[in-house]
């Protein structure tokens, strides 16, 4: 029974990992997001529920700590997050930015960060989406020569657990994570990992959908695919789903006969078949895709590959050369 | 090259169905994948 708009589906899974700020070492578990440009935490002074969840970090603590002073807002699907700007020593394994702009969290909506597995987030996309312009993590790794190489890559596992979810791997590539030729993809607005999806096909049938052009942002800070809102009900038809308040609902039987997606990118197919696309919940399955409403900043449909679909598809960010590329997942 | 291991955090949507909070939210949140996208205020 259609009882709202499924955005339920988005407060799924994120996958994160450690750092350190500060001298001595104040650890933090963030979502490393390729959608977003700024690093920050929760801090002491945040008095807000979500904060008192997460670990905080404490300025008086670091002896390498600078106040930066400036108040921004930073925007999420779910609400946005108030930040000061400071400056510290950040650490990831044997890498080390020294006085890496960061911003310390003085308010954070409950609902969802309250039930958040990471503490903050460390934003992946290109300067200029940064609020306040402040130097990403990534600009401050290349500059002071902390990266062999000006790339990083991300394998997320078809079978993830809390344990291991996938890797992120910062200054190159690992072969053994991926099967076939890279696919290289050039970005075509540098604010977000966005590139060109030249086309997309259910089943065998190319949907016609991106004839005059579409564009595709890789997220890995979004769980699902994300659709443009007008192509939602040809989606829901072609592969027989049911909109209900719990998601898309599929058959799980069907499973095994429904048609592949596939997409067109850097003049590839890359098709996602419905193991990918289908989440079995205790035996509930629904599609892995919700609706957005708003066109990319040049008109085009926007479309997003979130984990869902970086499951299937080894990724590579190529910072030297402003493009990404997708092999097949190991 | 640096690997970091990612670990997969339980699915928010359940924890805050489990505590009792999320049809609430869905009924308060006008939420688009997209937001994020938008230049913030700063």
């Amino acid at each position: 029974s259609v009882v709202r708009e499924p955005i339920a589906n988005h407060l799924d899974s994120s996958y994160f990992g450690e750092i350190s700020i500060g001298e001595p070492p104040q650890k933090f578990l963030v979502l490393f997001d390729t959608g977003s440009a700024n690093l920050w935490v929760p801090s002491t002074d945040c008095k807000s529920p979500a904060c008192f969840n997460h670990a905080k970090f404490q300025p008086s603590a670091s002896a390498t700590f600078t106040p930066r002073g400036q108040s921004y807002n930073v925007s999420y699907g779910s609400g946005s997050v108030t930040i000061v700007l400071g400056s510290d020593t950040l650490r990831i394994q044997s890498i080390t930015v020294r006085e890496q702009e960061l911003g310390l969290s003085q308010e954070e909506p409950t609902q969802p960060f309250y039930f958040a597995a990471f503490d903050g987030i460390l934003g992946m996309a290109f300067p200029s989406l940064a609020v306040g312009g402040t130097a990403t993590a990534l600009a401050g790794m290349l500059e002071q020569n902390q990266l062999p190489e000006p790339v990083f890559s991300f394998y997320f596992s078809r079978q993830p657990t809390y344990d291991y979810g996938g890797e992120l791997i910062l200054g190159g590539v690992d072969p053994q994570l991926f099967q076939g030729d890279i696919t290289w993809a050039p970005v075509t607005q540098k604010l977000y990992w966005q590139v060109a999806l030249e086309e997309v096909a259910i089943g065998q049938s190319v949907t016609g959908w991106c004839g005059q052009g579409c564009q595709a942002i890789v997220d890995t800070g979004t769980f699902l695919l994300t659709v443009p809102q007008e192509y939602i009900e040809s989606i829901l038809e072609a592969l027989g789903a049911q909109e209900t308040s719990y998601g898309y609902a599929v058959d799980c039987s069907d499973t095994q006969s429904m048609p592949q997606l596939t997409f067109g990118i850097g003049g590839a197919r890359l098709a996602l078949p419905p193991a990918a696309y289908v989440l079995n919940s205790n035996g509930y399955c629904t599609l892995a895709i919700e609706a957005t409403y708003l066109p990319s900043q040049d008109g085009q449909p926007l479309w997003i590959l979130g984990n869902v679909f970086l499951k299937e598809y080894y990724t590579v960010f190529d910072m030297a050369n402003n493009r990404v590329g997708f092999a097949l997942s190991a | 090259a640096v690997r970091i291991s990612l670990k997969k955090g339980l699915s928010i949507r359940d924890q805050m169905r489990a505590a009792g909070v999320l049809d609430d939210f869905l009924k308060h949140i006008k939420y688009d994948p997209v937001k994020k996208y938008q230049p913030s205020q700063g």
